[in-house]
């Protein structure tokens, strides 16, 4: 365990606990992808299907645990509990463009031809597209609440800490995960447009808002 | 070691 990839946990932690935590205490969903949550909490299910086969450690175990049951907790707050406040009428990415073509890219390019294997590359694939839904919502109602982007923010240093860790790991481990770092890499690309609209604008006290 | 087939990483 490096420190990079320490803090890039620690950020994708602190990412869900804004979103929760924002929901929760505003009783209001306004804003957030229930779609791109969904398949948060599918990506984490699909992933950590190695908790009933592996055991690493127990940190490694118990933030599985958090992952999967935050990620069923925002589901079930946007899709029921708040269900009222869910704006589900800006929320109309197509996931089955999402779903479909990593499925497929999983059963294709994968380390080892076995369920839990594709089902692990498949969370992989599908991780490093997930926020579009969001990133969509926020272009199609050309702004985000500053709360919103905070979680945007930390969810983005998750990934690109994990960029330094590989380097990290192949330097000095010479360990490498060829399908982690180039979905990883893609995923941060993603991030890349928000990243600069965060540092210009809500850094700077301005709430996130796209020009029309 | 490409092919990580035990995958330590979150």
């Amino acid at each position: 365990m490096n420190i990079f990839r320490f803090l890039g946990d620690l950020s994708h932690l602190i990412a869900i606990v804004i979103l929760l935590l924002k929901i929760w205490k505003s009783r209001s969903c306004a804003g957030i992808s229930g779609k791109s949550q969904a398949l948060f909490a599918v990506v984490f299910t699909t992933r950590y299907l190695d908790l009933f086969t592996n055991f690493i450690s127990f940190y490694n175990t118990g933030m599985k645990v958090v992952y999967i049951a935050c990620s069923y907790a925002m589901v079930w707050m946007i899709y029921s509990k708040f269900k009222a406040t869910y704006d589900g009428n800006h929320d109309t990415f197509r996931v089955e463009f999402l779903v479909a073509p990593t499925a497929i890219l999983a059963f294709l390019v994968n380390h080892d031809f076995t369920p839990l294997e594709i089902l692990w590359t498949f969370s992989i694939y599908l991780e490093s597209v997930a926020i579009l839904p969001q990133l969509f919502m926020v272009s199609k109602t050309g702004e985000a609440e500053t709360i919103t982007s905070h979680y945007l923010f930390a969810l983005g240093v998750y990934r690109t800490l994990y960029l330094f860790n590989w380097i990290w790991r192949y330097q000095f481990e010479g360990f490498f995960d060829l399908i982690a770092i180039v979905a990883g890499l893609v995923q941060t690309i993603l991030y890349c447009d928000f990243f600069y609209l965060y540092i210009t604008k809500v850094l700077k006290g301005k709430k996130l808002s796209l020009p029309a | 070691e490409p092919g990580a087939s035990k995958h330590d990483e979150l």
